[in-house]
């Protein structure tokens, strides 16, 4: 406790070695928390499986995150909606709050099952018309799946912008693989897609600090 | 900078590494394991003021400006960081995402007198 006048790194009582440990953990907290804006360290209720966890980190790109205050972010999926369906299930992501950073890219990775025969035509849906969760249903994109495994599909970023409450649905919608005289390949209600286990699909999303424009002087 | 002795009074660099295990965080935070939680103290005789080269903080400007206008400041010479490095997180938040960010000015790397 010194007056201001006087320079408080300049030395002063020193600690016991155990004074000083301790009182060096409690402001390490202190530091990781501040400079992660929370108030507190989060509580994992429900430990992600490690294997979800190493498969999705594999696709985040090594090494430091660029520089510019950038963040990135993996969000995994909940699914709702019948697992035997070919798809239709609906993806529920819990989306950190938004603080000042602005979201840049965006992919959605789902892992495609062997028993894909030829191309599945997939639209992904913001929002569901399922009874529960019933609202605007918007297309975000369209893909064609052609390949057995990890598939990134891109999002436009600007589709997944403005939801307050940090809550994001998407709503698979895939037509299932047809031969040239129009009947479905394969038995019609085979599951194509794998969203269980450490194949659950999850978000990739890259930040950027500040809103587009920030930073640059305008002219008027 | 140097790094401190016991037996050395003047400003200089105090190290030390934090395990996030003994913090009981290692359930959230995924990489790294630990990080420098370094910081700077010691004494700054008005013969150091300004050494070595200028502090990074913001008031050396400060003192910058001062001694320009008045060859002895008034105030006293501190022992401040001068350089410092961010420190990449990998981290679970809240909601069970998955966070990978650089924290800026995280670790001190280098002291001296303001």
């Amino acid at each position: 406790q010194r007056t201001e006048s006087e320079c408080p790194s300049c030395g002063g009582p020193t600690l016991a070695p155990q004074a000083e440990r301790a009182l060096i953990l409690q402001l390490a907290k202190q530091q990781i928390l501040e400079g992660l804006h929370m108030t507190s360290r989060p509580r994992i209720s429900h430990p992600l499986p490690r294997a979800a966890l190493t498969a999705a980190l594999r696709r985040l790109q090594p090494g430091s995150v660029a520089a510019g205050n950038r963040e990135e972010i993996i969000s995994f999926a909940t699914v709702t909606g019948s697992s035997a369906a070919p798809c239709g299930s609906v993806l529920t992501f819990h989306l950190p709050t938004p603080r000042s950073h602005h979201l840049y890219r965006a992919r959605l990775w789902l892992h495609a099952l062997p028993t894909l025969p030829g191309t599945l035509n997939l639209k992904i849906f913001r929002g569901t018309q399922r009874r529960r969760h019933r609202g605007p249903r918007t297309l975000l994109a369209e893909h064609q799946v052609t390949l057995p495994g990890w598939q990134a599909l891109t999002l436009p970023p600007s589709g997944l912008r403005g939801e307050r409450s940090g809550v994001l649905r998407l709503q698979l919608d895939c037509r299932p693989p047809k031969d040239n005289n129009g009947t479905v390949v394969g038995a019609p209600r085979r599951r194509f897609l794998d969203t269980a286990g450490h194949q659950r699909p999850f978000l990739e999303l890259k930040m950027r600090a500040g809103e587009p424009g920030v930073g640059r002087a305008r002219r008027r | 900078t140097p790094t401190c002795e016991p037996a050395t009074p003047l400003c200089c660099r105090r190290d030390h590494y934090v395990n996030f295990q003994e913090l009981g965080w290692r359930d959230w935070i995924l990489q790294p394991e630990g990080y420098q939680l370094n910081y700077c103290s010691g004494q700054c005789p008005p013969h150091l003021a300004g050494s070595p080269g200028i502090a990074a903080s913001f008031h050396s400007a400060v003192f910058s400006l001062l001694k320009a206008n008045n060859p002895w400041p008034a105030g006293t010479s501190c022992c401040v960081p001068t350089a410092r490095r961010p420190l990449s997180l990998l981290y679970l938040d809240h909601k069970g995402n998955v966070v990978k960010t650089d924290v800026p000015d995280m670790v001190v790397e280098a002291c001296g007198c303001s």
